[in-house]
């Protein structure tokens, strides 16, 4: 484990329990692609089978099982508690061709050509993209709540980390995983747009909208 | 070297 490992984690709790919030205390998921969120218990669900056959550490676990718990809380409440309030007509990504095609892609490119590798190159490869329906939901919608783009921020924030995690962990240690580097150089570059509108209009206090 | 099959990160 190092700094930014654990800051990197910690920023995607951050970005699951703000979202969350949002959601509970709101009583609304207005702005929120309840499809992202679908795509995102995927990811925990697929990545996380290990769960069931190796113990890492407390914190592993733990943090795996909180992952997972707000995942399928956060999709419960987007489709089921308060689905009224969800915005089905903005959120009209056709996911399909984001996961088939992934699919595919894990069955050819991995580590090691068991089932629990393949779902864990899926889920990795899912990840890197699984945000692309919230965000084209908001250039749909031409806007973001600011505490939707709180969650957005920590949420690309903590993959970045974690490309920082993979220096430090192959200067240290010698070890690096191109997969994992790959798709995590993929999904930090889409935040790139969001990062940048984020910095220039969020945090001097104005509301995200686009066009610019 | 080759990652290890034991995924060790989240």
């Amino acid at each position: 484990m190092n700094i930014f490992r654990l800051t990197g984690d910690l920023s995607h709790l951050a970005a699951i329990i703000i979202l969350l919030l949002k959601i509970w205390k709101t009583r609304s998921c207005a702005g929120i692609s309840g499809k992202s969120q679908i795509l995102f218990a995927l990811v925990f669900t697929t990545r996380y089978l290990d769960l069931l056959t190796s113990f890492i550490s407390l914190y592993n676990t733990s943090m795996k099982f909180i992952y997972i718990g707000c995942a399928y809380a956060t999709v419960y409440m987007i489709y089921a508690k308060f689905k009224a309030t969800y915005d089905g007509n903005h959120d009209t990504f056709r996911v399909e061709f984001l996961v088939v095609p992934i699919g595919g892609l894990a069955f050819l490119v991995n580590h090691d050509f068991s089932p629990l590798e393949i779902l864990w190159t899926f889920s990795i490869y899912l990840e890197s993209v699984a945000i692309l329906p919230q965000l084209f939901m908001i250039s749909k919608t031409g806007e973001a709540e600011t505490i939707t783009t709180h969650y957005l921020f920590f949420l690309g924030l903590y993959r970045a980390l974690y490309l920082m995690n993979w220096i430090w962990r192959f200067y240290f240690e010698g070890f690096f995983d191109m997969i994992a580097i790959v798709a995590g150089v993929v999904q930090t570059i889409l935040y790139c747009d969001f990062f940048y509108l984020y910095v220039t209009k969020v945090l001097k206090g104005k509301k995200l909208s686009l066009p610019a | 070297s080759a990652p290890p099959l034991r995924h060790d990160e989240l």
